[in-house]
């Protein structure tokens, strides 16, 4: 992720926003809710709330607009930019503005809230079927006052349920005329109108009088899009006229005919070739949700991140089932820190220069203050076994650093991680670091897997500690070694233990209590009996089946702190002995609490 | 079936320049747009190079392969929809 210089954020937590104008593409009630929706995405993982405000200076203001639109920022026409924002501070700063020559859905195609009607407001459903004839669009068929209706089930014929469609003869948007619908003709300018126009705007949002005389009575309100309309071109807004005439051919359909890019487009009068007017036609449109929650990223202090899968990713794709990526709880938590949701912590602060001790200098971990007991927090207890009693870890050897500037923090992964001796320990060819939770001593390291386990080789997969013997275990390919401080019984197969050719490698391991731990392979787990170094009979079992939620074929699996952490790329996911994920973080960041 | 005749390719009106400009004029724009050329670099001579220079880190921000080329999923990035915001610099 990415902040912006200085790092940019607000000085207070509860927020404001106000949204100038609607767009005509959507029923406002569907953009409110698509706004209140993207501000949730951020305050579910911090402190901060939101408030929408109807009238004076909001922190966050929000406009529609298209080209230049008043900020010296111009926007692009139909598809290219979609919207910006300005980082968090007073006037502009935090506004987020949107480009009104998209066409804004909720990223499946036209959404067509009814009004009046019986069906409280649903959706248009397309097709549908009235008088046996199927509709994928709004009609004015069974009716004389010409109003476009639609049914909201598949069958009108059938359920009888229906509503009216957005339309400048059932309502306008704005203006000052409380939402009252258009008359049709009315005067502007000495002019009579007998539809909505853009004539007397630079902005090219399409508005009506709200009596017969808007010279006399400047009554006026803006044009809902109906769900034909035609987005951007030079007619944004007015419906396709089918037939019409182009180069000479007839069409009673969108055409890509006359583009080089394929998008559809047809003309808002009988005949292009005499008018040339025209626009595109609706297709899946842009999600504003989606694009307001990145936009409301940015408000926030949050730059473009180059994570694909980040919400702060600056190109726009469409996903069904939104989450933000830890990318972008993680930036959004480092300026405002944590919230309801789980827990990650900002970035360490970071650590004051400390002489690191020559490699001949027995490294001396200074504690800096008393030594706190284990913070246990709720649910993190063990459920399934009772607590083992204590045994004090055998004397081992301070191991020697091999090369103090080798830096745990520049590594992309590590071969295996596990806690021995109350330190995780990070393995990586053939060296590895520990960090305590117990000394505020941050990283020690890189010492040297061979000094401290001769015979291993330089490549593991995953290790453990047997909680009862202290014994440590040893896992590289189908090899596995238990090490009793330096004495070693290995390399043996792990066909001794019980785990047959379909694990070509172990993964990673939990310990389970009294002398059970288990064993990750691929998809799959086993249940280890560490007395007698067998697997228990009805293994293996998968991985999905009790862990859910968790990368399937983590890189890593150990325990720490009484949670289950399942590492893949340069993240992880912690896991509560109920089974419960309540965190996805970074390695780096968070377990090894890399500046 | 073929095309009876050629595509007869249209300009239409309102149609913003963007859609018709060639590759490289809209890779120099969109470098210049998300902050991947100054305006310095821009006037100065050495576009060339700094076009190669400024290709290669937008690959690197948005994760594609770093050629230093105008290559086809370079150009279907920078025609594809995205945030305003500047990717580098204010």
């Amino acid at each position: 992720f990415l902040t912006f210089e200085g790092d940019l954020k607000w000085d207070h937590m509860d927020l404001t926003y106000r949204v100038m104008n609607y767009s005509p593409d959507l029923d406002r009630a569907v953009i409110d809710d698509a706004f209140k929706r993207a501000f949730k995405v951020w305050s579910d993982v911090t402190p901060l709330t939101f408030t929408q405000i109807y009238s004076g200076e909001a922190d966050i203001m929000i406009m529609f607009g298209s080209q230049e639109h008043g900020d010296g920022y111009p926007f692009d026409g139909k598809d290219g930019l979609l919207a910006h924002a300005f980082p968090p501070g007073q006037g502009i700063q935090g506004d987020a503005h949107f480009d009104d020559d998209e066409f804004w859905t909720l990223g499946t195609g036209i959404v067509v809230k009814t009004r009046y009607g019986n069906a409280n407001g649903a959706d248009c459903h397309f097709p549908f079927v009235f008088e046996g004839q199927s509709y994928s669009r709004c009609i004015t068929e069974g009716r004389t006052d010409g109003l476009p209706w639609c049914a909201t089930t598949a069958s009108y014929d059938r359920d009888k349920k229906y509503g009216f469609c957005p339309s400048e003869l059932l309502y306008t948007n704005g203006g000052n005329s409380d939402g009252s619908p258009c008359v049709f003709p009315f005067i502007f300018d000495g002019t009579s109108y007998n539809t909505c126009t853009t004539d007397g705007r630079s902005d090219g949002y399409r508005w009506c009088a709200t009596t017969a005389n808007f010279d006399h009575d400047k009554k006026y309100g803006f044009c809902p899009n109906r769900d034909t309309a035609v987005i951007g071109g030079n007619s944004q807004g007015e419906p396709c006229v089918f037939p019409f005439t182009f180069l000479g051919q007839s069409y009673s359909s969108c055409t890509s005919q006359g583009r080089q890019d394929g998008k559809l487009w047809c003309a808002t009068t009988s005949n292009y070739d005499t008018d040339k007017k025209w626009g595109f036609c609706p297709d899946q449109g842009y999600s504003i949700f989606l694009v307001a929650a990145h936009e409301f990223g940015h408000s926030l202090g949050l730059d473009h991140s180059s994570v694909r899968e980040a919400l702060m990713y600056p190109m726009y794709s469409y996903v069904q089932d939104f989450q933000l990526d830890p990318d972008d709880v993680q930036g959004i938590q480092y300026l405002y820190g944590r919230g309801s949701g789980p827990k990650p912590t900002a970035p360490a602060p970071m650590p004051t220069e400390k002489p690191q001790p020559m490699p001949t200098e027995e490294p001396q971990p200074v504690p800096t203050e008393e030594i706190q007991p284990m913070p246990t927090e709720a649910g993190s207890t063990s459920t399934t076994e009772e607590e083992e009693e204590e045994e004090t870890p055998e004397p081992t050897t301070v191991p020697i650093p091999v090369d103090p500037s080798q830096d745990a923090c520049i590594e992309k992964n590590f071969d295996a991680i596990t806690e021995i001796n109350g330190e995780l320990h990070f393995f990586k060819n053939g060296k590895y670091w520990t960090r305590s939770s117990f000394w505020k001593s941050g990283i020690q390291g890189a010492f040297s897997v061979a000094d401290t386990w001769p015979g291993l080789p330089a490549v593991i997969d995953a290790a453990f500690q047997d909680v009862l013997t202290k014994r440590v275990f040893f896992f590289a390919g189908r090899q596995f070694w238990v090490f009793s401080g330096k004495n070693v019984l290995g390399p043996r197969s792990i066909e001794k233990l019980g785990i047959g050719k379909e694990a070509s490698r172990i993964s990673g391991a939990l310990q389970r209590g009294r002398g059970k731990v288990l064993l990750f392979s691929g998809e799959n787990y086993w249940k280890l009996d560490v007395k007698v170094q067998r697997v228990d009979k009805g293994y293996p079992r998968a991985t999905d089946d009790v862990f859910t939620g968790v990368p399937l074929d983590a890189r890593n699996v150990f325990l720490y702190q009484d949670k289950y952490h399942f590492c893949q790329g340069s993240f992880y996911w912690r896991m509560t002995p109920r089974y419960q994920v309540d965190r996805v973080g970074y390695v780096k960041y968070d377990i090894l609490q890399c500046p | 079936p073929l095309q009876s005749k050629p595509r007869a390719v249209v300009t239409f009106p309102g149609e913003l320049v963007s859609s018709t400009l060639s590759d490289l004029e809209l890779a120099e724009s969109y470098l210049l747009r998300f902050g991947y050329i100054t305006e310095a670099e821009e006037r100065s001579g050495s576009k060339h190079m700094s076009l190669g220079k400024a290709l290669r880190k937008m690959q690197k921000q948005l994760g594609l392969e770093e050629t230093g080329e105008l290559d086809a999923s370079t150009l279907e990035a920078m025609r594809a929809p995205r945030c305003g915001v500047p990717d580098v610099g204010t």
